[in-house]
């Protein structure tokens, strides 16, 4: 790896981010997931958060546009240079361009939005190309892999040579080791590779996903190896352990946190003001006292609530919320009895009943694959 | 010598004429007046066995096929030298 001459750097671990404009070749959630996805694979090896903004000013400014584009480096129409970004620094410190001669895609064809975002914001926090055909910090555009890490551990040499490796990375380490039951007075920690492991709720957040547990949470990112492991007082100090339910709504970085009667909402670390709040100000009747699990599906704009055997859900659109509650297996055949947590990742539905998961097709309208809860971890 | 048949010096024309435009993005390479001089040590031929050195291409200092595929490929538009 090589960091720029003087060896440039965020002076700060968090760093605002804002999307100037849109490729008219992905829908804005999608070049929204693409860049904070982009931007996790970095975060996910140093102690550096980022947070999004949607005005103002913001240490790295990300933009599309052809040819020439008020810099002195103009794009050379389709294929070429692709992208750039500019060195940690003021102005346009940080800030990256994309080529919108190209054509934007999430997928292996055409010029994936994540992966090239993934190196260009490596320049945009300080390092320069790297000679390793592996790396991600190789200057050409190669087709990769989805299902792996971008990330070679010679770009993870160099970011954390400039920042420094993942303090919370570190306090899973301490926190993570399994002590002896014998030895230690505390409970054991929940173990993710045991069969009988089960969940209190999972969401997604900001590209990762977030599995509760007792007084724990795990992140972590779907394309990643190792998982984040958190106390939940370490985020966020004012919410309770074994929480019931949690959802995201990702346009809105907002993630909703229940237990028992009421709800948070909260935004990266952060508990908005004015939290908590009673459950039936969503709309519930009175004899709802708890919520089991829900989930937001952004395609639809749909937030369901689950309840014992049943769910209500609330459509943004029509902003109305049913009017009494649905039998699951009527809406997710194959989904029988209470569930214990759900989130939806691309276009499935996972669904967690005590020791099984079920992964749901919305489309097809039924259960595609049975698994453990375990499935998403390394075990 | 044989003289090259028009298409072909044409082509190799244009290969070069890409290697130099890439050369110039990338590798702070800066024509000079002169027209080029093909000598082992002519600034063109320098810069290019940087970039095949960067790249772990066989460093001939020649616009070969690997060197003319590789600058070709899209990338990124930063140069891989720091300017």
């Amino acid at each position: 790896f090589t960091t720029f001459a003087g060896e440039p750097k965020w002076a700060k671990q968090v760093l605002t981010y804002r999307i100037l404009n849109y490729t008219p070749d992905l829908r804005p959630v999608d070049v929204n997931a693409s860049i904070k996805k982009a931007l996790s694979v970095w975060s996910s090896v140093t102690p550096l958060k980022f947070i999004k903004k949607d005005r103002g000013d913001a240490d790295i400014m990300i933009s599309f546009a052809a040819r020439a584009h008020n810099d002195f480096m103009p794009f050379d129409g389709p294929g070429g240079s692709i992208a750039h970004a500019y060195a940690p620094g003021k102005d346009f410190g940080g800030d990256a361009h994309f080529d919108e001669d190209e054509t934007w895609t999430k997928s292996t064809e055409g010029t994936n939005l994540f992966y090239v975002a993934a190196h260009e914001f490596g320049h945009s926090l300080g390092l320069f190309h790297s000679k390793d055909s592996n790396a991600l910090m190789y200057p050409v555009y190669r087709k990769f892999d989805p299902s792996v890490f971008p990330l070679h551990q010679d770009d993870i040499n160099g970011i954390q040579y400039l920042y420094g490796p993942s303090n919370t990375h570190n306090d899973q380490r301490e926190s993570t080791e399994i002590k002896d039951p014998t030895e230690s007075k505390e409970p054991t920690l929940p173990n993710t590779c045991d069969p009988s492991l089960t969940f209190d709720a999972v969401t997604t957040f900001r590209g990762e996903i977030m599995f509760f547990k007792d007084k724990h949470f795990w992140r972590k990112h779907p394309a990643v190896q190792t998982a984040d492991f958190n106390l939940i007082s370490s985020f966020w100090p004012r919410l309770p352990p074994g929480v019931d339910a949690a959802y995201e709504i990702p346009e809105k970085d907002k993630t909703v946190i229940f237990k028992g009667n009421e709800f948070w909402v909260v935004r990266g670390d952060t508990i908005l003001p004015g939290y908590p709040q009673k459950i039936h100000t969503l709309g519930f009747s009175k004899d709802i006292t708890k919520i089991d699990a829900a989930f937001y599906n952004g395609n639809e704009g749909k937030t369901y609530y689950f309840i014992a055997d049943k769910f209500l859900s609330y459509d943004k659109r029509s902003q109305s919320m049913d009017r009494k509650p649905i039998l699951i297996s009527n809406e997710f055949p194959g989904i029988n009895g209470k569930i214990d947590a759900v989130f939806q990742h691309e276009n499935f539905f996972y669904f967690f009943c005590g020791r099984k998961q079920f992964e749901f097709d919305p489309d097809k309208k039924r259960v595609t694959r049975l698994l453990k809860t375990n499935f998403w971890f390394p075990c | 010598s044989r003289a090259l048949p028009a298409g072909t010096r044409q082509k190799e024309e244009g290969g070069i004429q890409l290697t130099q435009k890439y050369l110039e993005n990338y590798y702070g390479f800066k024509k000079d007046g002169e027209s080029f001089i093909w000598k082992s040590n002519s600034p063109m031929t320098k810069k290019i066995k940087e970039m095949q050195e960067f790249f772990g291409l066989e460093v001939t200092g020649k616009v070969d096929s690997g060197t003319l595929d590789l600058v070709q490929k899209r990338r990124c538009g930063f140069p891989d030298v720091a300017g």
